[in-house]
């Protein structure tokens, strides 16, 4: 299966990209080495896990951001994804305990800035 | 407007912080805002106080009932700029340090403000508008949808696809002109924005974001600050 996809806006309308949606032909070989990738992981950002339990949940956990962070780089491809000092949390333990912005709902009073030149 | 601009390049940044397992990171683009402030009206970069925010703002939205800064559990930089304005200022980094929890009572001391805000304002939703008031007036509160941000490494982020949800408050610092080539080698510009997850993510600390289509909303809720023009003690 594939994803496709406007590549570009408006200022280049005529290129689109086909990607692949990352659950294809290689992604088992991927998965082949993540156990080495956790050790690598785990060592990198001093990671320790309280059982074993724990630990296995983590691998599995990381198992899956590296999916995540293949199919990030296929919508992605300007940027490097892989492997983070966040990759043994799943999205919502990411959320919870790494962002925190409030929605903003932007008071009717506040100051607005004003428009600036930006001629030359 | 200069093709390419970063006010680290001028010593309006302090370095890298680092939030911990703690979503303060409203606190920490709030920061970074008068930091840059601070520094352009009195010429000294000083850091200040995550901790101050997180213990003591509790400011609320008047128009939303029950949303309020809040500590660990977030909160909204134009929110914080209130408080500060309200409290007359920020501590230093020094005296009032960041322990990236909120189970402390506030200690904040006044004698101690070392920078003070004397107004804020937010940006509309135009690029342009955005790169001037950076320029001029310093780095700029920023939120972003941070999903791309938790498996980024390095380079110039601009997904195909990326909600505009705002759930991670950074600091915009500058921008480039040419950074990456997606396709037919033709160069685009790109936002650089400061994190605050340590030097060890992303390009040491910093966030590359591409410009021009709101990517992700960084472009949708950007706020500006000015100091008073006091030096701290």
């Amino acid at each position: 299966s594939a994803v496709v996809s406007d590549v570009v806006s408006e200022d280049d309308p005529l290129i689109r990209q086909v990607v692949s949606n990352g659950a294809g032909e290689d992604s088992d070989d991927h998965l082949l080495n993540a156990e080495h990738h956790f050790t690598l992981f785990k060592s990198k950002y001093g990671k320790t896990y309280a059982t074993q339990e724990e630990h296995d949940y983590r691998l599995g956990v990381f198992k899956a951001n590296l999916r995540r962070a293949k199919r990030h780089q296929l919508l992605d491809p300007t940027a490097v994804h892989g492997v983070t000092k966040f990759s043994d949390l799943t999205p919502s333990e990411f959320r919870r305990q790494f962002l925190g912005l409030r929605p903003l709902k932007l008071p009717a009073d506040a100051q607005k800035a004003p428009i600036l030149p930006t001629n030359d | 407007l200069p093709t390419d601009f970063d006010w680290r390049d001028h010593g309006a940044v302090t370095g890298v912080k680092d939030q911990g397992s703690c979503g303060s990171c409203w606190s920490f683009s709030t920061t970074g805002a008068l930091e840059g402030a601070h520094y352009l009206s009195t010429g000294e970069l000083v850091s200040l106080s995550e901790q101050q925010l997180v213990d003591c703002d509790h400011e609320c939205d008047p128009q939303e009932y029950g949303a309020c800064d809040s500590g660990c559990n977030g909160g909204l930089m134009t929110t914080a700029f209130e408080y500060t304005l309200k409290a007359g200022g920020l501590e230093r980094e020094d005296d009032y340090p960041y322990t990236g929890n909120d189970r402390g009572a506030c200690k904040f001391d006044k004698s101690k403000i070392a920078a003070s805000v004397s107004n804020f304002s937010v940006i509309s939703v135009n690029e342009d508008q955005i790169a001037a008031n950076l320029v001029k007036h310093g780095p700029l509160a920023v939120g972003i949808n941070a999903v791309f941000m938790q498996t980024y490494m390095k380079g110039v982020s601009c997904p195909y696809i990326c909600g505009r949800h705002l759930d991670h408050g950074v600091l915009l610092v500058g921008y480039g002109s040419a950074g990456y080539a997606p396709i037919r080698f033709k160069e685009k510009p790109y936002w650089i924005i400061k994190n605050s997850w340590g030097e060890n993510w992303g390009e040491e600390g910093y966030y590359k974001i591409c410009r021009g289509r709101n990517v992700c909303g960084v472009d949708s809720m950007v706020s500006s600050v000015a100091a008073l023009q006091t030096k701290s003690q």
